[in-house]
């Protein structure tokens, strides 16, 4: 089953 | 002291519809700029940034930069008592820990004042790069969300590919699985009807529908969503709001272990 990934892998905080 | 005036109420009715299955309690920030949110939902996936600029409000007095934490489910109940013409303007003083709805009717006939109660909100902003997508799906709102609930009915994921020949949307399930292609359609009577693909180069990613069918929530403010996409990067679905700005939602790809 694919693998669900979370927003803070992609953006940093500011 | 924040004053801000949307003639056009029902703009701001339907943007809370559209993001208070998403996300439970956000900090509304005000600014010379506009009118802005940025959240996640509770589990992390999505991200839902709002901007209404400034310039789209009637009147837009915002003295120092403010940032007010609310319940989207109250703010929603609130709004719902605004008829859908009514004039909303929203009113908060300096250090105050509420804030005031103010519903006009057309004819000046019935002003109504709701006061909420603000809370507190720990929420950190993400800084989301300027990006360049590997493939930009333009299409009407209304065919999207069908899709997404379609599909929803035989599995909880969508692909969501795109080559040459279109953007194809595909799930697989117990009961079987379904595909959903989409062609570049620019021949038709009204420019919102009109399905645009701009592709650089093929792209395929998968993504929870459970998500996609949430954004679709969105629907009512604008004829047409557009789908960024690009391989390692969430993709975003974005419905402008009249004019004056913005919903974009972001989700994260899900990836083969």
């Amino acid at each position: 089953k694919p693998r669900q990934q979370v927003i803070s892998r992609f953006f940093a905080p500011k | 002291m924040l004053e801000l005036r949307l003639v056009q109420g029902s703009l701001l009715k339907k943007v809370l519809e559209a993001i208070k299955e998403l996300v439970t309690d956000a900090n509304f920030d005000c600014s010379a700029t506009g009118f802005s949110l940025q959240a996640m939902d509770s589990s992390h996936v999505a991200l839902v940034a709002l901007l209404l600029r400034s310039e789209g409000f009637e009147h837009y007095r915002c003295d120092r930069n403010l940032s007010m934490g609310m319940n989207l489910n109250n703010v929603s109940k609130m709004l719902r008592c605004a008829g859908n013409d009514d004039i909303i303007t929203l009113k908060a003083d300096d250090g105050s820990d509420t804030v005031t709805f103010m519903f006009e009717s057309p004819n000046q006939d019935k002003i109504a004042d709701f006061e909420m109660k603000l809370m507190d909100i720990d929420s950190e902003h993400l800084g989301i790069p300027e990006a360049e997508y590997h493939a930009i799906v333009k299409m009407p709102s209304a065919e999207f969300a069908r899709i997404c609930k379609d599909l929803s009915s035989i599995g909880d994921t969508v692909v969501i590919s795109v080559t040459k020949e279109g953007v194809k949307f595909s799930t697989r399930g117990d009961i079987g699985n379904a595909n959903i292609v989409c062609r570049q359609n620019t021949t038709v009577d009204k420019p919102e009807e009109a399905t645009i693909i701009e592709m650089q180069e093929p792209v395929s990613l998968t993504f929870a529908l459970r998500y996609m069918n949430s954004f679709t929530k969105a629907t009512p403010l604008s004829n047409t969503v557009t789908i960024s996409l690009s391989s390692e990067l969430p993709v975003v679905v974005e419905y402008k709001v009249a004019d004056m700005g913005y919903i974009r939602f972001y989700l994260a790809p899900k990836i083969e272990d």
